[in-house]
C-alpha cells in the first residue's frame, strides 16, 4: 500500500505565517 | 536572573525612529555646503549590545535634499522636501551610535548623495528642468550676473559669492537658466566694493552674516533676470509667531 506523505499547509496553519518585515520602514516622502 | 531575550529592533519601531532624529540632526549640524536632508526611511538598524544599558545600533539611513541651506536658520522640521520634479537628490548614511544609559550619540557617519536619475525625471515628467553642472558656463554667469545686479542696487553689505547649491537649465520653449546659491556679507557697503573689492573681507563666521539667493535669467525669448536673496540676519519675527517659525524679509530685484 502507498501512503500519501503528510505536507504542512502554511496557509492554512496560523503558527506557520511568516514574522512580519522589520525593515526597511515606510517611505516618508517618495522613493528614489 | 536570567538576561531579557534580545528582541530586533524593527526600522519603524520608536527606539529606531529617535536614533535617526539624532544621526539626521548630527549630520545637518556637521554639513557645511549644500542643504540639509530629511529623513525619508530607515533602511535598516542593527543592535549590538555591549552590557547594561550600553547598545552601540548601526543605522542605514535614507534621505532626500531639502530646500533649507545648510546655513538656513529655519529648523529642519519646516524646511520641505524637494519634489521629484525638481530633480530630487538623495543621501544614502551608515551611522553608527551608541545609545549609553537612555542617550544616543553618534559615533561615526558615512554619506553619498546623489541626484535621481534624468530618465526618471524625464520620464514621468518630460517638460521639467534637470540638474545641470554647477561650473556650467550659464549657470557660473548667471550667477555673477545676478550677485552683481543685487549689489548694485541694494544698499547695505556687500554680498560675496559663498557656493552654488543647485541650477537648472530648461532650453524649451523659452530658455531659463536657474541657480541658487549662498552668499556671505562682507565689511564693505557695495559702494566700497567698486573701488576695490579685494579689499572686502567677510564678517565674521555668524550664521546672521549668510544669506541664500535664486536667480533667473532668461535668454529667449526676450531676454530677462531677477535675483531674490534672503539674507538671515534680517529675518523679521511675525507679530503673532514664535520665534523658531519667523519667515524671512527677502529682497526681490527684477
Amino acid at each position: 500500500p502507498v501512503a500519501k506523505r503528510a505536507v504542512a499547509q502554511h496557509d492554512k496553519e496560523p503558527h506557520l505565517v511568516s514574522p512580519p518585515l522589520l525593515c526597511p520602514g515606510k517611505v516618508r516622502h517618495f522613493k528614489i | 536572573v536570567p538576561a531579557a531575550p534580545f528582541v530586533p529592533l524593527g526600522c519603524d519601531d520608536p527606539e529606531s525612529e529617535a536614533a535617526a532624529e539624532v544621526a539626521v540632526n548630527y549630520i545637518n549640524g556637521h554639513s557645511h555646503h549644500g542643504y540639509k536632508f530629511a529623513l525619508n526611511r530607515i533602511e535598516n538598524i542593527r543592535v549590538v549590545p555591549q552590557g547594561p544599558n550600553n547598545n552601540i545600533m548601526f543605522l542605514e539611513l535614507d534621505l532626500l535634499e531639502t530646500r533649507c541651506h545648510v546655513l538656513s536658520p529655519t529648523p529642519l522640521e519646516n524646511c520641505t522636501v524637494r519634489s521629484f520634479t525638481e530633480h530630487a537628490v538623495e543621501g544614502d548614511c551608515d551611522i553608527k551610535l551608541q545609545k549609553l544609559d537612555g542617550k544616543i550619540t553618534v559615533l561615526a557617519t558615512k554619506c553619498h548623495s546623489h541626484a535621481d536619475s534624468s530618465e526618471d525625471v524625464v520620464q514621468l515628467c518630460p517638460d521639467c528642468p534637470l540638474l545641470t553642472s554647477l561650473n556650467d558656463t550659464e549657470v557660473t554667469t548667471t550667477v555673477t550676473a545676478a550677485l552683481n545686479a543685487y549689489n548694485s542696487k541694494t544698499a547695505g553689505a556687500y554680498l560675496q559669492l559663498l557656493e552654488i547649491g543647485r541650477a537648472q537649465i530648461q532650453y524649451e520653449p523659452a530658455h531659463i537658466v536657474y541657480a541658487e546659491f549662498a552668499v556671505a556679507a562682507t565689511n564693505c557697503s557695495a559702494e566700497e566694493a567698486k573701488d576695490n573689492v579685494e579689499a572686502c573681507q567677510p564678517l565674521p563666521d555668524d550664521q546672521s552674516n549668510f544669506g541664500f539667493c535664486t536667480a533667473t535669467t532668461v535668454t529667449r525669448p526676450t531676454e530677462d533676470l531677477k535675483v531674490d536673496c534672503q539674507l538671515y540676519g534680517h529675518q523679521v519675527p511675525t507679530p503673532d509667531a514664535p520665534l523658531l517659525s519667523r519667515v524671512f524679509q527677502p529682497t526681490s530685484i527684477s
